[in-house]
């Protein structure tokens, strides 16, 4: 790093000056004392006379602190973790003041950008101390020193404070960076530490209740997007060690309070997390699913003769903050696409549709999920809407004979079971709380049961909807409506198919749901 | 039927292989999402005292850091001025109130050992703090049990209740051992 | 497959669980009534 001789020295004796001086009790108030004569010394010794150095003093004093935090865990006379702790946080919470009050005293008090920009500044800095310090100690790397840093300067700035409050969105947009840049996949040492940060209750409460017009939702999407990505190859190749589970359980905790405290988060950005959960990763996908708009009243879905059709809600589209049709790629194909819908035509469309979908010959790796689903999210929407413009709504006899069912039906035939499982999974990841999605696909996964033209597509439509239902709690609403109504409507002659009785669990689990329909 | 692993016949293998293979339970049949500590029917929210994704608790009052005047805080400079903690100076209504409040703590057990020393016994089926109201003896006493007026330490309250009992001796608990463990300072 | 990659998070994973965040890591230092938790009796109060 070519540091200018002496800076290390400087730094050192600096960073010992300042947590004296922090811990002194003449401090004063929140160390505002101690600070200015803190910054005279600091600017005795250069550190503040080029941006340069600044960083460079922010480096080092991350490192020694760091340092210093590795020598306590490894000094053999301290037995105890809370004295190794109450060791590291002496000298962690004084650093963690000292950048707070740098950043809210650089510049003038109403300049909100150079404070800003100090702080992105050194989160960036404390992240990649953080990413070399875990590639070079590996299975030595400890969170605790970083973990610290984190949620102490996160909760100092969110101290109520005028100067802060009007900067509280930047900041956590420069928490909400520094996050992503530290995700599990790029520091899995980390992993449990920041989960804990992004879950942290003052970080909840500011990312999805504090900030006004949702503004931090997109954000907390992104940062849970990440954890899942993490997992899914763990999850869909059923590899759960204890420390995988761990943090999936964890993860699992975290998704509870976000269904109970803010399901209207879930239900917006459902589309994104699904996309990335591994199809047999079912119950936190389920529990996804199962969250509704707290104002809505959910009708028991085992009512006898449920008319869903008039539900006051049926007819209302659901928020999806995901631009899906963005992801319909490359253009040619999505111009295809459209073309087909609105004239049938290239006619050769839906022939080369599973090729377009495929991605590779290497069983379980055939198909591009992310594709599936965007195409039948993009087909089922444009399809809801041809419906309404003709001044009717989804039902079983208003979305046969169409272009968009032709998809459907095509998909439903032409797929190999590999990808008519992910087709119809894409199909169900839409059967949620009460809206139009909800009964376009339910009707739709009922009519290609009882148009199929062979049995396995009535077996996995049935697979499809059993593994979700089989698992524990909680189960989607339109899940259990299209479940009930499959087995209910003798149209379906549901219980004629061999597949019903294959094993005896099959038939004792579809009696057990049928009896608590009837 | 479709033989491979995306009809019926795969999902009852994996059923299948579940019930052997702990690790694939929680994928195959998730888990009862109610015992992960979270109280799911609670009317409040729940974020505000989340204790984390690995606490089986929800986060206690005294666990929550309030923004308070810094001069609320203990500097470390006057730690050692302070006297240290010793429950055999602090009257019954503090000992109660620690042993409530830090459910999970060295100091739960402490204050139950102090209660102990002060002839109040945690009894173990009714969960609840007794002692012999002063003055009366038990109207019938044998080696197993005995049978009078005693003071409840009624929690949900906050006052002592005068309650004729039978009382069984084995269901009262012996005085609590306190683990050696590191104190913080 | 999981890919090497995958295999060297899980390492890191098992590496990092070996010391866990505590939950007093996300709080301000207790100098008084620091956090001593320890296994109480089943029959005392939990929370």
């Amino acid at each position: 790093y070519d540091d200018p001789p002496g800076l290390h020295e400087k730094t050192e004796y600096l960073l010992r000056e300042w947590v004296n001086m922090y811990h002194n009790a003449s401090a004063g108030r929140d160390s505002t004392k101690a600070f200015t004569m803190f910054v005279h010394q600091m600017n005795v010794q250069g550190i503040l006379k080029t941006d340069d150095l600044i960083t460079r003093f922010f480096r080092l004093s991350t490192e020694m602190c760091t340092e210093l935090c590795y020598r306590a865990f490894s000094d053999q006379s301290n037995p105890s973790p809370s004295l190794v702790r109450a060791k590291c946080f002496h000298t962690l919470d004084a650093y963690v003041r000292l950048i707070t009050l740098l950043v809210k005293h650089s510049g003038d008090a109403n300049n909100s950008l150079t404070k800003i920009n100090l702080l992105h500044k050194v989160l960036g800095i404390v992240a990649g101390v953080l990413l070399r310090d875990h590639d070079f100690r590996s299975t030595e790397f400890q969170q605790l020193p970083y973990h610290r840093i984190f949620i102490m300067l996160f909760l100092e700035l969110s101290a109520p404070e005028q100067v802060l409050e009007s900067i509280s969105v930047q900041v956590l947009n420069a928490f909400c960076n520094t996050l992503h840049i530290l995700q599990p996949s790029k520091a899995p040492g980390f992993a449990y530490a920041w989960l804990e940060l992004v879950s942290h209750r003052v970080f909840l409460g500011k990312m999805l209740v504090l900030t006004p017009q949702q503004r931090a939702w997109g954000m907390y999407a992104q940062l849970l997007i990440d954890m899942f990505k993490f997992l899914a190859p763990f999850l869909r190749n059923v590899e759960l060690p204890k420390q995988i589970q761990l943090l999936y359980k964890g993860t699992l905790r975290v998704l509870l309070v976000l269904l109970h405290d803010f399901p209207e988060f879930l239900c917006d950005y459902h589309y994104g997390f699904c996309d990335v959960i591994p199809p047999n990763c079912i119950q936190m996908r389920n529990l996804i699913l199962s969250a509704f708009p707290r104002h809505m009243r959910l009708p028991d879905p085992f009512t006898p003769n449920l008319k869903v059709d008039l539900l006051p809600e049926i007819t209302q589209a659901p928020r999806v903050l995901t631009n899906f049709a963005s992801m319909i790629q490359p253009a040619n194909f999505k111009k295809d696409l459209d073309s087909y819908i609105n004239s049938r035509s290239p006619v050769t469309f839906l022939s080369e549709l599973r090729s377009n979908l495929q991605v590779s010959n290497e069983p379980g790796m055939r198909y591009n999920i992310p594709l599936i689903n965007a195409l039948v999210l993009y087909v089922g929407t444009q399809a809801i809407s041809h419906i309404q413009t003709k001044g009717q709504a989804p039902s079983m006899g208003t979305i046969t004979h169409s272009s968009h069912m032709d998809i459907f039906q095509n998909l439903a035939v032409d797929l190999d079971t590999e990808g008519r499982y992910l087709f119809l999974n894409a199909i169900t990841n839409q059967l949620r709380y009460p809206n139009s999605h909800t009964h376009y696909f339910s009707c739709t996964l009922l009519y290609l049961f009882a148009e199929a033209n062979t049995e396995a597509i009535q077996e996995q439509i049935t697979r499809v909807l059993l593994e979700r239902l089989i698992v524990n709690r909680p189960h989607p609403w339109g899940l259990l409506v299209t479940f009930i109504e499959l087995i209910k409507n003798p149209t379906f002659k549901f219980w004629n198919h061999e597949f019903v009785r294959c094993a005896p669990e099959i038939e004792k689990l579809f009696d057990s749901v049928a009896r608590s329909c009837m | 039927m479709v033989m491979d692993q995306f009809g019926m016949v795969g999902l009852l293998t994996f059923i299948r292989a579940a019930e052997s293979d702990n690790s694939l339970v929680s994928l195959a049949l998730g888990s009862d999402l109610t015992t992960l500590g979270l109280n799911l029917n609670s009317p409040e929210k729940l974020y505000s005292n989340f204790g984390g994704p690995w606490a089986e608790q929800p986060c206690r009052p005294q666990d929550i850091d309030y923004h308070v005047p810094s001069e609320y805080l203990i500097n470390q400079n006057i730690r050692d001025k302070l006297a240290s903690i010793k429950l055999n100076r602090y009257g019954e209504d503090l000992l109660f109130f620690l042993f409530y409040m830090f459910s999970g703590d060295i100091l739960q057990l402490s204050a139950a050992a102090e209660l102990y020393s002060r002839e109040w016994r945690f009894h173990k089926d009714e969960r609840v703090w007794i002692t012999r109201a002063p003055g009366m003896v038990p109207a019938e006493k044998t080696g197993t049990y005995e049978r009078g007026t005693y003071y409840f330490f009624d929690a949900a309250n906050w006052r002592k209740v005068a309650k004729e009992f039978h009382l069984e001796y084995d269901r009262l608990e012996e005085r609590p051992h306190i683990p050696q463990a590191f104190p913080y300072n | 497959p999981l890919t090497k990659n995958c295999f060297f998070q899980s390492q890191m994973l098992e590496a990092s669980s070996q010391h866990m965040p505590h939950p007093s890591d996300s709080e301000r230092l207790r100098l008084y009534f620091p956090r001593n938790l320890c296994p109480t009796p089943s029959y005392y109060p939990q929370s």
